[in-house]
């Protein structure tokens, strides 16, 4: 879809970021937008809460973190962009309607150990990967 | 209570309401899910032995140590480095380090550590005049798809001989039970081996690795340990004499093994 769009922008032009008229649009888009860009923000897992301390020694619940905001450029200095999210944000512009923008989504996930029992009394100590958000980018 | 507590700026999108009672059993599910866990756990008390949970809690609190709370790991301990500095460090507090499990590279590698709870209740080992020996079984069959066992070890605590025995050596040999026979010995196969003072006092490690492996593989090999305790020349005496904690001894000195995994093949959530 992305080709036949660019058919009836004409062939004189291309999806490139040097494009003057494009990057124009780019700053245009940016500063008309009000909402708030994309960030971490806190969330706790409650294991208390569920009614799981029973099994679950430790941790009592873990700060798990969520993306949330919009991706919209220039991103904050902590921030990159990957080279999808930029074409993801040119191509929405081009049309807004029906391709949405980048996702604000993790960039960097990090493990937690959780110790609890089994049915036999027996402990385990397991590392889990990619449970908490360390960072949020676009993509 | 509200399972998902929102403890930063709120985004003004951000509905904040407790869940729904079938909400918070579908959150449930999917945590256990990527737990991977098939159910939530009922354990069932075994007697009070306290000792396992406690020697994992101090793994836990090692390991959590260096992170931000909820035992957060930092970035660079995902390459299991931190995991082994610190399983070595509580291996030194806990009890003297066995030379064979420090030098080998799986503590590197592990990602998964469990504790089993002994299942033998009657100490025949333990009353005076019975045979100088004491079993120990352990439940292996809730291991979670996938582990692969790199270290084993059987603990068992051993206090200061102050009567009977004061300066003598004694040797405590850890075998696998092989086959339960009914009117003849029962065959042995010897695992491991440690000389002790009567004076020492702590955990007492034994390496059960290869036995450990061969149970997971094929559980109904899985008879169990014996422990047999000598004095130096070769007189087999109750453990118990020997200062070995049994059954009636504290609760946070109680024997249990523990073992060592690392994952062998990637959790895959099954799509529903």
């Amino acid at each position: 879809s992305v080709t036949s769009k660019r058919r009836h922008h004409g062939r004189t032009k291309s999806t490139s970021v040097q494009e003057s008229p494009r990057a124009a649009s780019l700053t245009e888009y940016n500063t008309s937008d009000q909402r708030q860009a994309c960030k971490k923000h806190e969330l706790y897992v409650s294991f208390r809460d569920l009614g799981w301390q029973d099994w679950i020694i430790a941790p009592e619940g873990y700060a798990a973190y969520y993306c949330d905001g919009e991706c919209s450029f220039p991103l904050n200095a902590h921030m990159n962009a990957t080279n999808h999210a930029i074409v993801q944000t040119l191509v929405h512009l081009m049309n807004p309607d029906y391709i949405p923008k980048p996702c604000c989504a993790p960039t960097k996930l990090n493990a937690i150990s959780v110790l609890f029992f089994d049915d036999s009394s027996n402990v385990i100590l397991k590392k889990y990967r990619n449970m908490v958000v360390r960072a949020c980018g676009c993509h | 209570g509200s399972l998902l507590l929102d403890t930063g700026d709120m985004h003004s999108s951000f509905v904040h309401r407790r869940l729904k009672q079938h909400e918070k059993r579908d959150m449930q599910r999917e945590i256990l899910s990527i737990l991977g866990l098939p159910h939530r756990p009922r354990p069932h008390s075994h007697g009070k032995q306290d000792s396992a949970p406690l020697f994992m809690l101090d793994l836990y609190n090692a390991m959590s140590s260096g992170g931000s709370g909820g035992g957060e790991e930092e970035e660079e301990e995902e390459d299991g480095e931190g995991f082994s500095h610190r399983y070595r460090a509580v291996f030194t507090t806990q009890s003297p380090p066995l030379a064979s499990l420090q030098d080998s590279t799986f503590l590197n590698q592990a990602d998964m550590v469990m504790s089993f709870v002994n299942l033998v209740e009657h100490e025949k080992g333990f009353a005076l005049y019975q045979p100088h020996h004491q079993e120990y079984k352990f439940n292996l069959s809730q291991i979670p798809e996938g582990e692969a066992v790199t270290a084993a070890e059987f603990r068992i605590y051993k206090e200061w001989v102050r009567r009977h025995f004061e300066n003598e050596t004694f040797q405590i040999s850890i075998y696998q039970v092989l086959h339960e026979n009914v009117n003849s010995d029962t065959d042995l196969l010897l695992l491991d081996t440690r000389t002790v003072w009567a004076s020492e006092e702590g955990w007492q490690v034994f390496d059960i690795t290869a036995t450990s492996n061969l149970w997971v593989m094929s559980p109904q090999h899985n008879l169990g340990l014996q422990l047999h305790v000598q004095t130096i020349d070769g007189q087999g005496i109750n453990p118990k004499m020997a200062g070995l904690i049994g059954q009636h001894g504290p609760h946070d000195k109680q024997p249990f093994m523990v073992a060592f995994f690392k994952v062998s093949e990637v959790h895959i959530r099954t799509t529903r």
